[in-house]
């Protein structure tokens, strides 16, 4: 049960710890948690998208019923837009026993970028812990509506998994999913990236990123911003990021100390 | 044992008499209830993270519930403590041999998990489910 004990927060008497006793708390914490060392992000907001769709995750985990004599702690969402956690994510989640969102690691906002109708995105999955398989993995990018367009416009967004890349030849792509916008569409586009993710999880040298291509429904390809696509870090809480949901192989044990 | 009938039939009046010694060290041990110590049970404690200064990493929970089990599973055994038919065979046997055989252990009887969200070294988000993490109930085995 999942639910019942997770943000308790009783009445329990406090005592202060003593800096010892705190340090040896928090190493033993850090052993059941299963981490080497306590992480030290170097961006901790809890406002980009991707913090804001786990926390939804999380909190999708965290209502259940609440016994009585006990206050409960509820972090609490901002009220921007929120990437919306669907029934088929719910599913993913129970099948999970972690779930992780990679941030992109191309930075988007430099200005040459915006002059290319094609997107990069990369993400970093050489972190994942021995004995995970990836049971689905999604790429999500935010939409936004257009306002000056006709009402029945539409677009065509791909998106590709990167073969091969060097620098004399073409890039060779795979594509992963095409498919049709409205431009009047406002919220996330997810795509489907489970075969991918397993691609890279067990092979990293071939771990070479995602393109996005965006075409107009005369086949020209065109900047992706002209779609509503977000493809930058800006507005925070729509930037696109990658989430892949994770079984264990086998048990793991916590190592001796 | 399954096996073993022959040593089972080998001095056979011995282990009688030693299972009436620890009856006997059972009815006198539940005669002074005065001098046992309190019985196995749960006990409140509060991870708090918050405390430990995490939440710069930990996003959510703010802390749990955890709870730990402790006291003696001595005699007599009774149905608050949970205590399994192995803990009163083991409480026996104690009692015949108390230097090399230690009395039933107070563990969780029943666990249940919580889910951990927090950011990595790479400002990626993980949501983790840990089992086994808060105790439920605890007993004498």
């Amino acid at each position: 049960n999942f639910s019942v004990d997770n943000e308790v927060r009783s009445s329990f008497i406090q005592r202060r710890l003593r800096s010892q006793e705190r340090r040896e708390m928090q190493r033993e914490i850090l052993s059941i948690l299963g981490l080497p060392h306590r992480p030290r992000p170097h961006v901790h907001t809890k406002h980009n998208a991707a913090p804001m769709f786990m926390l939804d995750l999380y909190n999708t985990i965290s209502t259940g019923p609440e016994p009585s004599g006990f206050s409960y702690y509820k972090p609490v969402l901002p009220s921007q837009v929120s990437p919306m956690v669907t029934p088929q994510d719910s599913r993913f989640l129970d099948d999970a026993d972690m779930v992780m969102s990679f941030v992109n690691l191309v930075d988007q906002d430099q200005d040459l970028l915006y002059l290319q109708h094609r997107r990069e995105f990369r993400f970093d999955l050489s972190r994942i812990p021995e004995g995970e398989a990836v049971t689905a993995a999604e790429f999500r990018i935010y939409k936004d509506l257009i306002q000056k367009s006709y009402d029945n416009e539409t677009f065509i967004v791909s998106v590709y998994q990167v073969l091969q890349e060097s620098p004399n030849s073409e890039v060779e792509l795979l594509l992963l999913e095409q498919r049709e916008v409205w431009a009047a569409e406002e919220g996330w586009l997810a795509f489907d990236l489970t075969a991918t993710g397993n691609l890279w999880l067990g092979n990293p040298e071939q771990n070479l990123g995602l393109h996005l291509v965006l075409e107009d429904r005369h086949g020209q390809r065109t900047n992706p911003r002209v779609a509503g696509l977000v493809t930058g870090s800006r507005p925070q809480d729509k930037q696109p990021f990658m989430v892949a949901f994770f079984r264990a192989n086998e048990v793991r044990f916590r190592s001796i100390r | 044992s399954a096996h073993g009938h022959k040593g089972r039939h080998y001095n056979r009046s011995k282990p009688q008499r030693t299972v009436q010694d620890a009856l006997r060290a059972v009815e006198a041990a539940a005669d002074n209830p005065g001098i046992s110590k309190e019985g196995c049970k749960k006990h409140e404690l509060y991870v708090s993270f918050r405390d430990l200064g995490w939440q710069d990493w930990i996003i959510a929970p703010e802390g749990y519930a955890a709870y730990y089990c402790e006291g003696e599973c001595a005699f007599p055994l009774n149905s608050y403590m949970n205590a399994t038919n192995h803990a009163i065979v083991q409480t026996l046997v104690h009692f015949i041999n108390p230097d090399t055989v230690p009395k039933p252990c107070c563990a969780p009887t029943q666990l249940h998990g919580i889910s951990v969200l927090y950011f990595d070294d790479s400002s990626n988000v993980i949501l983790k489910k840990y089992r086994n993490m808060v105790v439920r109930a605890c007993g004498c085995h």
